[in-house]
């Protein structure tokens, strides 16, 4: 998951 | 019609006018545009009903591996109307001259293909959003926590094709099916594109955005 950081943000706060 | 309210807007590619035209400007302009489209289609899978109610990591499993898939898609729907050119943006059309120069002629040339299959059986908006989200379901991620959950989504999108297809098109009761036909070649072509892509990384003398990147090592 560490790799996938921008990803992982984007699916977080864009909800 | 949550579909199309949930579709992206458009975005320029905005090429900067300060560099001389190259093979690199090209892809330079190209992975800028992408690493900024790849933002705002994220926002728009979690639009897609059904698709924020799967857990984070199968989110990410299914985008990980359908994101080029969706960039072409949005060019292949963008250039219906181009005979012989890709619409990437509304500032930046590239004709199959120009893609040579860029490196890009086979990849311009399978993405072309895919248009004269959507040109030919006259894609509609309301059959383009939903493929769309049915290639991201469909992504056939080998990371999947929650496979019943992905299968569910894939039938409701399915069941929303039909739904329409029933409606709009009485006249042919297989077109669903050839919709979902054209998948494998969307397939194929972003399996090549993200190929070239990882190729256009290794020579390191294309500038990409960290977005863009991420995405592109997820598929290695």
């Amino acid at each position: 998951k560490e790799k996938h950081k921008i990803l992982h943000r984007l699916l977080q706060n864009s909800s | 019609t949550l579909l199309l309210g949930a579709e992206p807007e458009k975005v320029c590619a905005m090429p900067d006018p300060a560099l001389p035209d190259s093979d690199i400007k090209a892809l330079t302009t190209l992975c800028d545009l992408a690493d900024r489209e790849l933002v705002l289609n994220i926002s728009w899978a979690k639009h897609i009903p059904g698709f924020s109610s799967l857990c984070l990591s199968d989110q990410m499993s299914l985008l990980q591996s359908a994101w080029m898939e969706i960039l072409i898609l949005r060019v292949a729907f963008r250039s219906l109307l181009c005979e012989d050119k890709l619409v990437f943006a509304e500032d930046y059309i590239m004709d199959a001259e120009q893609a040579k120069s860029a490196g890009l002629l086979e990849l311009h040339k399978v993405i072309l293909q895919l248009v004269r299959r959507y040109r030919s059986m006259r894609l509609e908006r309301e059959e383009f959003v939903t493929l769309k989200a049915i290639a991201l379901a469909n992504s056939d991620s080998m990371h999947i926590e929650d496979v019943e959950a992905v299968q569910g989504l894939q039938d409701s999108l399915h069941e929303a094709l039909l739904d329409y297809e029933c409606v709009h098109h009485r006249e042919d009761p297989r077109r669903t099916g050839k919709l979902i036909m054209t998948l494998p070649l969307l397939r194929q072509t972003s399996a090549k594109a993200v190929q070239h892509f990882c190729s256009i990384k290794q020579d390191g003398r294309v500038p990409m955005h960290k977005l863009f990147l991420e995405l592109l090592e997820a598929n290695v």
